[in-house]
């Protein structure tokens, strides 16, 4: 039987808004040791990812960069809970990130798909 | 049997060196489309690694960060080319970390595996 995403997906996100500022979204970052946030509306609804790549560009990119919607990607790859894991490691591989938030059949985050995880996958060698 | 790092790995690296600037860094990070660097040494050796996770330190962190070895992991967990791949997947998850720096015989970086990678081994489900 092909393992599905809500088998080894994180319950746990960190979420944020796209009016919030950068240092905000560097903040979460670093005490929730993440790479990925997820922008939420007012309504919860996924409008987009941030993650630790896109606020190096507030460094290595254009000066004067201060919010989220500036840096965030709003066009986000996801998965959902019962996709099987390999549908879900392709999208991975083919869009070059790391992570994919899981969504429910309402519409909301459930948790997050990191590549990580895929590591609970491979064999058990001890 | 089981597959080898060497059979996954990336082998185009990105480099710095620890006196370098975090913008510096910042761009290499952003042009080359990655979240991992290797620091080398003058002699080539692996001294360290920096991460996107680490540049967001210097958005959302200490003010006035400027080099690459203020932010920098000078402990750096790594793999070989003739590692099984779960146990290098094992070390990614215990370590909460997306890459390892592939390190050869002679000790010289011979490429990355990230977390990305394991991707590789899920079924082929076409
Ligand atoms: C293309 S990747 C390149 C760096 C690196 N390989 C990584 O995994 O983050 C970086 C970009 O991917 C975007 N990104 C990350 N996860 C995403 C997702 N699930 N859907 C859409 N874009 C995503 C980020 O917003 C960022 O701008
Ligand atoms: C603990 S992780 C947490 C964030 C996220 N889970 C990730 O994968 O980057 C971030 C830290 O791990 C460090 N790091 C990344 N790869 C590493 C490696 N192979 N060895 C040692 N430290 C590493 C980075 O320098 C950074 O300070």
């Amino acid at each position: 039987h092909t393992p599905l995403v809500r088998e080894i997906m994180d319950y746990e996100i960190v979420t944020i808004t796209e009016d919030d500022e950068i240092t905000t979204a560097a903040k979460k970052l670093l005490r929730g040791a993440t790479n990925h946030l997820t922008v939420l509306d007012r309504e919860g609804r996924l409008t987009g990812i941030v993650t630790t790549y896109d606020v190096t560009k507030a460094v290595g990119g254009r000066e004067g960069i201060r919010y989220v919607k500036e840096i965030m990607t709003r066009h986000v790859i996801t998965t959902y809970p019962l996709e099987p894991v390999d549908v879900a490691a392709r999208k991975l591989k083919r869009h070059n990130i790391s992570a994919l938030p899981v969504v429910d059949p309402e519409g909301k985050v459930a948790g997050m798909l990191t590549a990580i995880d895929l590591g609970k996958l491979i064999g058990r060698r001890e």
